[in-house]
C-alpha cells in the first residue's frame, strides 16, 4: 500500500535516477576511504602537473566526466525532461557544478580530509599546484561539513535533484513550472525524512549562498588562471567545460 | 541559449546516453 502512493514512487524515482548515475558506488568509496596517496606519489603528482595548467586540465576532464553525469542524472530524474529546453539547459548550467560538490560528500573522508581523485583519496595538498588553496580549502570545508550531517543514498539524491531543480535561477522562461516540480520533489524529501525520522537534517543543511559562493569563486579562479596563461585556450579543456565556464 | 550550449543541448536530447 505505501509503495503505490505516487511520492513514493517519486521517490524510488529519484533514487534509482541518482544510482545509475554515480560514478563510483558509495560501498566502494567506503571500503577505499583509507587508501590515500603517499607522499612519494603526491610529489609525483606535482612533478608532473608542473607545466603552467596541467594539473587544472586534469581537473577540468574529471570535473567534466562528472557534470556528464549530472546531466544524465537530470534526464532520469521524473518531470526534469517535460521542463522546455531552455529551462533544462539554465538549470543545469547553474547547477551542475553545485550538484557535484554536493556528490563530493559521498567521496570524501572527514577523518583525515581526504577526496577521492583518480583512483585515490587524496589530500588538499595534491591540488597545490591548481595555485588556488583557499578555494580547494573551501571545496574541503564545504565536503566535511556535508559529510558531518551522514546523509545516507536517498537524502544525496534528493539534495541533488533540489540543487537541480531551483525556481529561482534566472533566465527561467516557464518559473511556474519548475517550481511545480521543485514542490513534488520537496514533499517527497520530507515525507522521506519524516518516515526515517531524520527531519532534523533540514535545519542542519549548508545554506544554498555557500553553493552558489564556492561556484563564483571557481568562475574567479578561472578567469584568474586563463589570465596568467592566456595562450591554453581553446583546446586545454574539455569542451563541455568551456562551454558552461568560459 | 541553445545556440550558446550546443554541447548541453546535444546530450539533453541524446536519449541513448
Amino acid at each position: 500500500k505505501h509503495d503505490s502512493s505516487p511520492m513514493e514512487q517519486l521517490t524510488q524515482k529519484v533514487l534509482r535516477s541518482y544510482q545509475e548515475t554515480c560514478q563510483l558506488g558509495s560501498e566502494e568509496l567506503q571500503l577505499r576511504r583509507w587508501d590515500t596517496f603517499s607522499r612519494e606519489e603526491i610529489c609525483t603528482y606535482q612533478r608532473q602537473a608542473r607545466p603552467p595548467g596541467k594539473m587544472w586540465q586534469r581537473c577540468a576532464g574529471r570535473l567534466t566526466e562528472a557534470i556528464q553525469l549530472v546531466v544524465e542524472f537530470a534526464k532520469r530524474l521524473p518531470g526534469f525532461l517535460e521542463l522546455c529546453q531552455n529551462d533544462q539547459i539554465v538549470l543545469l548550467k547553474a547547477g551542475a557544478l553545485e550538484v557535484v560538490l554536493v556528490q563530493m560528500c559521498r567521496a570524501f573522508n572527514g577523518e583525515n580530509r581526504t577526496v577521492f581523485f583518480e583512483g585515490k583519496y587524496a589530500s588538499a595538498e595534491l591540488f597545490r599546484a591548481l595555485g588556488c588553496h583557499e578555494f580547494i580549502s573551501s571545496i574541503f570545508d564545504f565536503a566535511q561539513s556535508l559529510c558531518a550531517l551522514h546523509c545516507s543514498e536517498s537524502e544525496v539524491a534528493f539534495l541533488c535533484a533540489l540543487v537541480l531543480v531551483n525556481a529561482n535561477r534566472r533566465w527561467l522562461q516557464d518559473q511556474l513550472q519548475v517550481a511545480r516540480l521543485q514542490g513534488q520533489l520537496e514533499v517527497a524529501f520530507r515525507l522521506l525524512l519524516r518516515r526515517t525520522q531524520r527531519e532534523e537534517l533540514l535545519p542542519r543543511l549548508p545554506p544554498q549562498a555557500r553553493l552558489r559562493a564556492l561556484c563564483s569563486q571557481h568562475l574567479e579562479q578561472l578567469q584568474a588562471f586563463l589570465r596568467l596563461h592566456p595562450g591554453l585556450l581553446p583546446s586545454a579543456f574539455p569542451p563541455l567545460y568551456r562551454e558552461l565556464f568560459t | 541559449l541553445k545556440e550558446k550550449h550546443k554541447i548541453l543541448h546535444r546530450l539533453l536530447q541524446d536519449s541513448s546516453s
